[in-house]
């Protein structure tokens, strides 16, 4: 199952 | 975190550095033909702004919430730079790109497509849209002037690099975490390949020696 983003990127 | 991403935001730092340092050692931001595009200063302020509404309620790393505010400050203050101190210095004749367009389409898109409809998510969504083209008003402009100065050209290639280790990064992040993020890959992708003629002529002109300049 694909990680959902988790807006740890700038 | 992984080697790519960290290099491509020590990039994006060495980017707004380069910056700087040019406005603050010529004084200006329009000396000959070294054009800065205030324009695209104050779409990546915008950019900065609407992505980080998360800074007090997500909290990552001290890294990652440094980062944000960091480029925030920065970019504020760029912009600050350009509308006040370097003002007589900024010439509006030159940077004519209709950037209420790409802000007006970034707008829309993320009205449309987005994770969820929701004030947070639209603006974040928002942010990476408009991240996207942020930089063709200052492309745009160095189109017009047709030759750019070096420490110019080093700032769009440090940007341009930075984006580009992006999907190196991404691609490192599918394999090893499964991560998927489509919205952000695809947006990245039009950005990196905004840079690809840019990035053609430092590579045969500026590295060598030569001017840059528009064939």
């Amino acid at each position: 199952e694909p990680v959902k983003h988790k807006k740890d990127e700038l | 975190m992984n080697l790519f991403r960290l290099v491509a935001d020590l990039m994006h730092l060495v980017s707004i550095f380069i910056l700087l340092l040019k406005m603050q050692k010529t004084r200006s931001v329009a000396g000959r033909c070294s054009r800065i595009s205030f324009k695209t200063q104050a779409l990546y302020a915008t950019v900065f702004l609407t992505r980080y509404t998360d800074l007090f309620a997500n909290f990552q790393s001290l890294y990652n919430t440094t980062m944000k505010v960091f480029f925030i400050a920065s970019s504020l203050y760029i912009v600050f730079l350009m509308k006040f101190k370097f003002k007589a210095t900024n010439d509006p004749r030159l940077d004519t790109f209709k950037a209420q367009y790409v802000v007006g389409g970034a707008a829309a898109l993320a009205l449309i497509v987005n994770y969820a409809f929701t004030v947070q998510e639209v603006l974040w969504t928002f942010s990476i849209y408009l991240e996207a083209v942020a930089i063709l008003p200052q492309l745009f402009m160095l189109t017009k002037t047709g030759e750019a100065e070096v420490i110019t050209t080093h700032y769009l290639f440090a940007l341009g690099t930075y984006r580009g280790l992006y999907l190196v990064n991404w691609i490192y992040r599918y394999w090893t975490e499964y991560y998927v993020d489509w919205i952000v890959w695809i947006a990245g992708a039009v950005q990196t390949g905004l840079y690809c003629d840019f990035f053609y002529i430092y590579f045969t002109k500026v590295l060598k020696g030569a001017k840059f300049e528009l064939p």
